[in-house]
């Protein structure tokens, strides 16, 4: 079963037209293996990317080289979906 | 495990399996055998058979209402708005004046695991798989985007040719039977008035198109009845959605479902973004299940009893 330990997502709100070609940029990249959870679809709204750990580094530091704010939606998407699934089997009992 | 012993005592608060998923569709048509009937309208890549819950009050080739649910496997809360709104349209039926006109006058399609193989898949061993599961020759990777493999700009910039992409439009339009048998049924009944696919989750209600800029010839009361239903949704919890046409709301999507049902002349297609916190994205809580699927419906009647209420 795929897990998802470290997995971070990280909110991107584009402020002008400039970030917001920067930003519609990443969804075509491969090598920081991406997952785009909500796509661009216009200035100051928001961007919601799913980053796995081992590009995670160098994702922020793309990111901060392009003066691209994020903020961090979720911490460890394998601890949202551990209680997920706790949560099932406890409502299934 | 317990398991629910009929539709009133399903926890429509939780997430489910997708045999959970099907037994809920066959206890709603054992218990309301004179409102809701099955119809198996073809199977996944994997086998398993899509089925349409059908709510008629009778007559024949009624003029009717179709919503999917959950297209995009991952977006659980989709398809968990489904069982809630399957169960709602029979207990409303006979209560709510506008419901129950509505069914006494057309009829009610409900597609809750439109894309059955990625939601068993999501879990059993991905959770954030999105797409079909059929393979893509010489590639590693599975799966099509099926909002990207309708014969509407097929292949047209906003999707993705490249079969590993969460995009990928597929080979040809329609090669997911999914999407086909979707297609066949549309075409073969030939009297649906409206057609609303939900998916989740950024909190938008859009009419097409979506592979085009050009407007559709009925953009002013689509765009209308938008602002009304998403008026209604906001009066129970305030949650606030953008509306318009796709290409407008967001950016170019080729080759996606409502482009279709639209240019097969079902007038009334939008599609849905359910709500967004802003905090969990696809990972919503199962607590949020009944607001969004509350909300939800509120826009949904406005949607149906516009298309009642304004043949064609």
């Amino acid at each position: 079963k795929e897990t998802f330990e470290g997995h971070q997502v990280l909110r991107i709100v584009p402020k002008n037209e400039l970030q917001l070609s920067l930003v519609k940029n990443l969804e075509e990249m491969m090598e920081f293996e991406l997952d785009v959870w909500m796509g661009v679809t216009g200035v100051s709204h928001p961007v919601d990317i799913r980053v796995p750990p081992h590009t995670l580094e160098s994702f922020k530091s793309y990111l901060d080289s392009l003066d691209l704010e994020y903020s961090t939606m979720i911490e460890d998407v394998q601890a949202i979906l551990d209680m997920e699934r706790e949560q099932m089997e406890s409502a299934a009992r | 495990l317990a398991q629910p012993r009929n539709t009133d005592s399903f926890d429509y608060a939780n997430y489910h399996t997708l045999s959970e998923i099907y037994s809920f569709q066959d206890m709603l048509v054992a218990e309301n055998p004179n409102l809701v009937s099955k119809i198996v309208i073809g199977q996944s890549y994997e086998g398993r058979p899509l089925n349409l819950l059908k709510f008629s009050t009778g007559g024949s080739s009624r003029p009717a209402i179709w919503i999917d649910t959950g297209i995009h496997s991952r977006e659980w809360v989709t398809q968990a708005s489904g069982l809630w709104f399957a169960k709602k349209i029979v207990t409303d039926y006979g209560n709510d004046s506008a419901l129950t006109t509505i069914l006494n006058n057309m009829d009610i399609f409900l597609e809750i695991a439109t894309n059955p193989d990625g939601y068993y898949f999501t879990h059993t061993s991905d959770r954030m798989w999105r797409k079909t599961r059929k393979p893509n020759p010489g590639y590693s990777c599975y799966g099509v985007d099926p909002n990207r493999n309708w014969d509407a700009g097929f292949g047209l910039p906003g999707a993705s040719s490249y079969p590993c992409s969460e995009t990928y439009h597929g080979p040809s339009a329609f090669s997911e039977s999914e999407v086909k048998s979707i297609v066949d049924f549309v075409k073969s009944h030939g009297n649906i008035k409206a057609f609303i696919s939900i998916h989740s989750y950024s909190q938008m209600l859009m009419y097409p198109y979506g592979y085009t800029t050009t407007p559709v010839k009925d953009q002013a009361e689509l765009h209308a009845l938008a602002e009304k239903a998403i008026t209604d949704l906001a009066s129970l919890y305030g949650t606030r959605y953008r509306y318009g046409s796709i290409i407008n709301v967001i950016y170019q999507a080729s080759g996606s479902t409502v482009d279709w049902t639209y240019e097969q002349g079902i007038k009334y297609s939008y599609t849905f973004e359910l709500r967004d916190t802003g905090t969990y994205g696809f990972l919503l809580p199962a607590k949020q299940i009944i607001p969004t699927a509350e909300e939800t419906w509120l826009a949904l009647m406005a949607l149906m009893d516009h298309t009642y209420k304004n043949p064609y």
